[in-house]
């Protein structure tokens, strides 16, 4: 099944970085650019729902336009030896000329329009 | 590959 290619160009297009220490919030930035010609519709969904808030999670990018996304990993305990296994992808779909509302849009959606990116989240520590 | 990853709803508030 030829998945669609991402449209939105990720920025960074892999992994988020994570500079600690983690007793505070540790916000990452994702850039989202859309370079097509078309309404991209986007929403963010994580691994570790319950470690991250992510602001705006969902939204819509006009043709040519960028959105910048905050993503804040919550304070924890870090542990140099564990390896962060949490990924992000940024789902995203051409927005439909009709403004259909957001939520039929990707409750109707169809998987082969859906395009994804993932995203690994990398911890690291100031170096001493 | 199927990813074992399993998604869900990024969430804005904490």
């Amino acid at each position: 099944m030829s998945k669609l290619d991402q449209v939105l160009i990720l920025d960074p297009p892999c992994d988020l970085r994570f500079k600690g220490p983690f007793t505070d919030v540790v916000t990452a930035n994702l850039k989202l650019k859309n370079p097509s010609d078309r309404r991209v519709c986007f929403k963010v969904k994580t691994t570790a729902p319950r470690r991250y808030c992510v602001r705006p999670n969902s939204g819509v990018i006009d043709p040519g336009a960028a959105v910048n996304i905050s993503v804040m990993l919550q304070p924890f305990d870090y542990d140099p030896n564990e390896k962060s296994k949490h990924k992000f992808m940024v789902q995203t779909i051409f927005a439909p000329s009709n403004n259909s509302d957001n939520d039929s849009l990707w409750k109707d959606a169809k998987p082969d329009d859906l395009m994804d990116s993932k995203l690994r989240c990398v911890f690291e520590m100031p170096s001493e | 590959a199927l990813s074992e990853d399993e998604f869900h709803d990024a969430v804005s508030e904490s």
